[in-house]
């Protein structure tokens, strides 16, 4: 006899985020409307005071979101959000003279040139909880395992995609370049094809 | 082409990097799993001049197991006292149509006890099990042998100490 374990009570809230107003670019107002996909929040009003062990959400290898709450070890932050170096920074060499600088060290005929890494329009990458790709996350694809599956991070190859089930599709926004102008592409978009499979492709008997 | 592709999200915005991929059964076409190709094009190439497999990923798309568990609102109901019996019934079933079939086997021997004749059967598998070799003097193998009449064993008398 084996007693019917009861599921744990759990309280939900049907609570619905509401909008909030915020300003960009110093003027414009604009007002944000949070949703709230696979069980995460996107576009949510930030805390008034900034938490640093603020909760971010990872992915699994299929695309499947996962809390990751930051904790502090012996004085360390220990799975903190994930810091995304230059990837997503924009260099600009700079050239100073001597006149610019007048440094002690430098000839009045020499130049000084400096790439300078400027960051992003966070307006819209802030409202998105969720790790982005990078091609330090890109991870090896094929049978050989060989190639790399730039631009996408998530979801890895082969993963099992259920039905009714909600994955991130992850890829690195900075890969798609215009060929001539050298900036990023506005638009992308995903497709699924079907795959024709061989006899033995087809996996084992159920 | 972009013809054999079973689906195609809406141009997005590229700097957001994410896209909710949420998998439909349609997606299937009856079957229980199914490989996919997943690609991404971007707005500078145009369809017709779009390869997916210069960016595509292999992906499983499969119906995946149903679990059936007692949901909320089952246990709801089972609570209030109404259950579906139903595979009680199926489950009982069987096993009292074989005790029914055993009992009516068990009357009908008790009743036909006295008419039944099965002497045939029993002297067959009796025959069966006691074969009948004939006398062994009569075995070419053994025709030889001298059988010796049964002898009584010798006696002696018994002294003091052994009485």
């Amino acid at each position: 006899y084996v007693p019917v374990k009861k599921p744990k009570h759990t309280t939900t809230t049907t609570e619905v985020p509401k909008p909030w107003l915020r300003t960009i670019s110093s003027t414009i107002k604009e007002i944000v409307t949070p949703t709230v996909i696979a069980g995460v929040t996107f576009s949510a009003k930030p805390l008034e005071t900034p938490d640093p062990l603020q909760p971010w959400i990872s992915l699994k290898k299929d695309g499947t979101p996962q809390t990751i709450k930051p904790e502090i070890k012996k004085g360390r932050t220990v799975k903190a959000s994930p810091d995304y170096s230059t990837y997503f920074k924009t260099a600009y060499t700079t050239t100073y003279s001597y006149e610019d600088l007048q440094a002690h060290n430098m000839d009045a005929d020499e130049h000084l040139e400096e790439e300078v890494f400027v960051d992003e329009d966070s307006t819209y990458i802030s409202l998105n909880p969720v790790i982005r790709c990078t091609p330090d996350t890109y991870f090896k694809k094929g049978i050989a395992r060989d190639i790399s599956s730039e631009p996408f991070c998530t979801p890895r190859e082969n993963s099992v995609l259920k039905v009714d089930h909600t994955y991130f599709v992850t890829w690195y926004t900075r890969f798609f370049r215009d060929e001539v102008t050298e900036e990023t592409i506005d638009q992308v978009r995903l497709h699924l094809f079907a795959v024709k499979e061989k006899a033995h492709d087809k996996g084992f008997k159920r | 082409n972009l013809n054999a592709a079973f689906f195609s999200s809406e141009w997005l915005k590229n700097v957001d990097g994410l896209y909710p991929l949420e998998v439909s059964e349609d997606w299937l076409d009856g079957k229980y799993e199914r490989k996919a190709l997943l690609a991404i094009q971007p707005r500078s190439i145009p369809d017709d001049e779009f390869n997916p497999l210069e960016y595509g990923l292999l992906v499983e798309v499969s119906l995946g197991s149903r679990v059936f568990k007692n949901t909320k609102e089952q246990l709801a109901l089972q609570d209030e006292g109404i259950t579906d019996e139903s595979w009680y019934y199926v489950a009982m079933t069987m096993p009292t149509i074989v005790l029914f079939a055993c009992v009516a086997m068990y009357f009908f021997l008790y009743l036909s006890k006295d008419t039944r004749d099965v002497s045939d059967v029993k002297r067959y598998a009796l025959g069966q099990k006691r074969r009948v070799l004939g006398k062994l003097k009569d075995m070419k193998k053994f025709k030889g042998m001298k059988n010796h009449a049964y002898n009584e064993l010798p006696t002696y008398r018994k002294n003091s100490k052994q009485s």
